[in-house]
């Protein structure tokens, strides 16, 4: 099965 | 003190429909670059990145940068009462929890304003890195549209892989499964009209289609999508808002477990 990442997986705070 | 004329007012209209269902909330910013605005969905899968820079505004007065609280789901109801052809201003004063639009007719002969109260609202701004994306769809913005409609009545995701071959845009559902294939196709009458394909790297990504869906409310904004994929990366989705910015949504990728 696959699972949904989000976004502040990748992005960090500015 | 702020005000933002905007003589293409439909773009702002259609800017707001664009977002509003994947946004409830969300804070504009304005400062002397243009008004922008960051905001991610509730459940943090997608994010919408807006560009309106200051020169595309026949006036632009930002005495300090401001940032605005609004609901868009409200934004939207008010700028749906503005006509296509109307001049659409955007005025707030400094510490007034109040945003005026205000709505010109072309022949000046209907002058509306409405205010709107604005929220406080708590979000963190991301940092989005440059990245060099491993290949870069540009498409024309209706196929897209369709490919992702049409794949939603099969199933919940789309594997997009980039090769060679071309794009390829896949899903799988109960019913059955689906697989559409675009090549690159520069001999078209219309610029507008051409698929263009950059590869770096072959590219396999799976995105829920729900949210694709979302993005391409864009659509009317822009007759060119341009997709842009790396392995392990959100993919962007951007929608160029004529000389004067840009929609950018940007969709974090199905994982293997």
């Amino acid at each position: 099965g696959s699972k949904q990442a989000t976004i502040t997986k990748f992005f960090g705070k500015a | 003190m702020l005000e933002l004329r905007l003589v293409q007012g439909s773009l702002l209209k259609k800017v707001l429909e664009s977002i509003k269902e994947l946004v409830n909330d969300a804070n504009f910013d304005c400062s002397s670059t243009g008004f922008s605005l960051q905001a991610m969905d509730s459940s943090h899968v997608a994010l919408v990145a807006l560009l309106l820079r200051s020169e595309g505004f026949e006036h632009y007065r930002c005495d300090r940068n401001l940032s605005m609280g609004m609901n868009l789901n409200n934004m939207a109801k008010m700028l749906k009462c503005a006509g296509n052809d109307d001049i659409i201003t955007i005025k707030a004063d400094d510490g007034s929890d109040t945003v005026t639009f205000m709505f010109e007719s072309p022949t000046q002969d209907k002058i509306s304003d409405f205010e709107m109260k604005l929220m406080d609202i708590d979000s963190e701004h991301l940092g989005i890195p440059e990245a060099e994306y491993d290949a870069i769809v540009r498409m024309p913005s209706a196929e897209f549209a369709r490919i992702c409609k049409d794949l939603s009545s099969i199933g919940d995701t789309v594997v997009i892989s980039v090769t060679k071959e071309g794009v390829k845009f896949s899903t799988k559902g109960d019913i059955g499964a689906a697989n559409i294939v675009c090549r690159q196709n520069t001999t078209v009458d219309k610029p507008d009209d051409a698929t263009v394909i950059e590869m770096k790297e072959p590219v396999s990504l799976q995105f829920a289609l729900r949210y694709t869906n979302f993005f391409t409310k864009a659509t009317p904004l822009s007759s060119t999508v341009t997709i842009s994929l790396s392995n392990e990366l959100p993919v962007v989705v951007e929608y160029k808002i004529a000389e004067m910015g840009y929609v950018r949504f940007y969709l974090a990728p199905k994982i293997e477990e």
